[in-house]
């Protein structure tokens, strides 16, 4: 079975933040 | 190169090369990376969430990377 859309919202929640955390460290360096 | 160390880049290749969608779970990681101490894969894990390169998914066990898609 595939993801719930609930699941699908909170990956992409992540994945968001996870790329506000990449781009936070390249902007430090 | 890319700043990573070879453990750091052999855990992420693997969440990178795992084609499910809630991407890949650290129990898969370890029987793949069998040759390292669990603890030196959770410090990896760790480092690669901080600086953004994986997030978690439907757990905080199952990981994947911000460089697909």
């Amino acid at each position: 079975p595939g993801l719930t859309e609930e699941q699908k919202k909170k990956i992409e929640e992540n994945r968001q933040k996870a790329l506000a955390r990449r781009a936070e460290k390249l902007a430090q360096q | 190169a890319n700043g990573l160390t070879v453990t750091q880049n052999q855990v992420l290749n693997l969440i990178k090369a795992c084609p499910r969608p809630e991407g890949m779970n650290f129990q898969d990681l370890k029987s793949q990376l069998h040759n390292l101490n669990v603890s030196v894969i959770k410090q990896a894990v760790d480092f690669l969430s901080n600086e953004g390169h994986i997030y978690s998914t439907v757990d905080d066990d199952h990981f994947k990377s911000t460089d697909a898609e």
